[in-house]
């Protein structure tokens, strides 16, 4: 339960981190 | 070579979209050399930032971690408080995955007052979110409900349903 509760808010932040990149 | 630099990263950022994350690494790493070359700070920043994030996609989250503090390092230099709070927050995370929960905190926490400084509602909520989450891994359950009902309250504020 506590590892289920630890991905939601990284697995968000994943979600969100695979699409982004720092441009030149 | 300024504008090889340019290239380097550019092609870093497609080769990553692509989910060729080991290629993406190996553009970055020659973007940054060149960063290094000319003393120019910001783009190296963004290359520490894009290394680390291609880092996390293949599961090496120490060294995701250290390109994320050389990211808070020059975002501190900088003086650019978003930047900073992104770092924080991609600490927290990344120390999240690799369980260790008190750095975690402590680097949500620093992105929970940086995200409070600039207004950022959004921001703020995910810090909430994460340091929730991280007080119930190490048993902090009455943290946690703190936490979770000021990440509750502000959901609510910003009208995010999910």
């Amino acid at each position: 339960r506590t590892q289920s509760l630890q991905v939601d808010s990284v697995q968000r932040w994943m979600d969100d981190l695979r699409h982004m990149t720092e441009v030149e | 070579r300024a504008a090889q630099g340019r290239t380097y990263g550019n092609l870093g950022n497609t080769y990553y979209l692509l989910g060729d994350f080991e290629s993406a690494i190996a553009a970055h790493e020659k973007r940054l050399l060149i960063a290094k070359e000319f003393g120019d700070k910001s783009a190296e920043r963004r290359a520490h930032c894009n290394l680390g994030n291609a880092h996390i996609f293949l599961g090496q989250f120490e060294t995701a971690a250290n390109h994320y503090k050389r990211t808070l390092q020059l975002a501190r230099l900088l003086k650019d408080r978003a930047v900073e709070a992104q770092a924080c927050y991609s600490l927290g995370n990344t120390y999240t995955l690799l369980q260790d929960y008190e750095r975690a905190i402590d680097y949500h926490l620093k992105h929970l007052v940086i995200a409070q400084d600039l207004k950022d509602c959004v921001g703020e909520g995910r810090a909430y979110w994460s340091l929730g989450n991280a007080h119930t891994a190490l048993g902090n359950h009455e943290q946690a409900m703190l936490f979770a009902e000021k990440h509750l309250e502000i959901a609510k504020r910003t009208g995010d349903k999910s």
